[in-house]
């Protein structure tokens, strides 16, 4: 890929904390893991009852996605292919210049 | 304007560069390009000041896009905004009271270094390309960087950090270049709007404290015509609000700065979506989110025009 980020099979999750103790949990583990947080910017930001979209690298979602769901929290897998992704947000274009 | 340029792609720097010097050598008469400086990496900082030179002195709107580099559909709205200026500015009776009353000052790529390692290298990088000198990392979120309560609450003082407020305020070059201008300019200009992505919000002042700002019934009123506006165009709803409450607070912001330097309407647009395809949003969706925005800020700015 020209971009040049390697991001096959890294997927997009999205994870509502539900209780003061699941955001304490979430900040203290994307501070850990360093994660690419999409929304909001910070670990600091998150925040009971509001949505936090979060990158996962392959190699973290062995570790990341297990950790959660032994905590008990919910998530669901917003994009599963991120670099799969990345080609059809200009997928169009490539189809256009095709035609 | 530029024969064939295609408003429904997205388009690398360079690209964009070309784009503004046609269009400053072809439209002459509303269209003059230059820099207000260089970025870290060296790159000219274009602005484009766009309306009819019809008076001496003339009121104006500054419009950024690509804080963030990772965020496309923000350079994507500022072309789509020039485009529809220059298109619409003979047949459409707003548009060509907003050019020739107004002056809009339009820096479709703001960060353009990073805006050129996310075309290049990470796809979702978002701050500037400053390194720094102790860590190994790059960058300062030039959205933490402006000098009001700097570094304070909702901003990272570790350089590795995505919301690094930087070693000092107007550490980056961009942003030192910008507010410069804005701070030299402000009396002319009326409101700064700010293009960011994603989460379909229409923001403005406080993000760094919840409080209330003094002239808020008018901002409050153009805010919510503007969302309104929006909406008519294909149902999409933003929310809006001061963006400590409605989004997260935040020190160091520009919409905040600006509004503290005394330009009275500041507003941060987070642009669709809300997160089905994130900083991902597909070539096809350029045009209703660009069309509708446009419904936004022609509302704000036809309101500025008025009396609040």
């Amino acid at each position: 890929s020209t971009l040049g980020a390697f991001l096959e099979h890294d997927k997009l999750i999205r994870v509502v904390p539900e209780s003061e103790r699941e955001t304490q949990i979430l900040r203290a583990a994307f501070n850990r893991l360093k994660v690419d947080l999409w929304q909001p910017s910070s670990p600091f930001h998150i925040v009971e009852g509001a949505f936090a979209d979060v990158r996962v690298p392959q190699n973290a979602t062995r570790s990341l996605l297990p950790f959660l769901q032994q905590a008990n929290i919910q998530y669901t897998i917003l994009i599963s292919d991120l670099q799969q992704a990345i080609e059809n947000q200009t997928a169009g274009r490539s189809h256009r210049s095709r035609r | 304007s530029l024969p064939g340029y295609n408003y429904e792609v997205y388009h690398s720097l360079e690209e964009i560069e070309d784009w503004m010097h046609y269009l400053n050598t072809t439209y002459s008469d509303l269209v003059y390009m230059f820099s207000v400086g260089k970025s870290y990496e060296g790159r000219p900082l274009y602005v484009l000041k766009l309306g009819k030179r019809s008076r001496p002195y003339k009121k104006a709107v500054w419009i950024d896009c690509g804080i963030h580099a990772r965020e496309w559909i923000g350079p994507a709205f500022c072309q789509w905004f020039v485009k529809e200026a220059l298109q619409t500015y003979q047949t459409d009776p707003d548009m060509r009271k907003m050019l020739t009353q107004l002056y809009f000052y339009i820096m479709p790529v703001f960060n353009v270094d990073g805006y050129h390692f996310s075309w290049t290298n990470d796809r979702f990088w978002r701050k500037t390309r400053s390194k720094n000198m102790r860590f190994h990392c790059h960058g300062v979120d030039a959205n933490r960087n402006w000098k009001v309560k700097w570094c304070d609450e909702g901003a990272s003082l570790h350089p590795c950090d995505d919301t690094y407020c930087g070693p000092f305020p107007e550490s980056e070059p961009e942003v030192k270049a910008v507010a410069h201008f804005l701070r030299k300019h402000r009396k002319q200009i009326k409101a700064y709007l700010s293009f960011h992505a994603y989460a379909q919000m229409l923001l403005y002042p406080y993000s760094y404290k919840y409080a209330t700002i003094p002239n808020f019934n008018c901002v409050e009123s153009a805010a919510y015509n503007a969302v309104n506006a929006l909406q008519s165009a294909y149902g999409v709803r933003y929310r809006y609000g001061p963006a400590s409450s409605t989004l997260y607070v935040s020190s160091g912001s520009s919409m905040d700065w600006a509004y503290k330097n005394g330009i009275p309407y500041a507003f941060a647009f987070e642009l669709r979506d809300t997160g089905h395809f994130g900083f991902l949003l597909p070539e096809m969706l350029i045009k209703p989110t660009c069309t509708e925005t446009m419904l936004a800020v022609k509302n704000i700015t036809l309101h500025l025009l008025k009396k609040c």
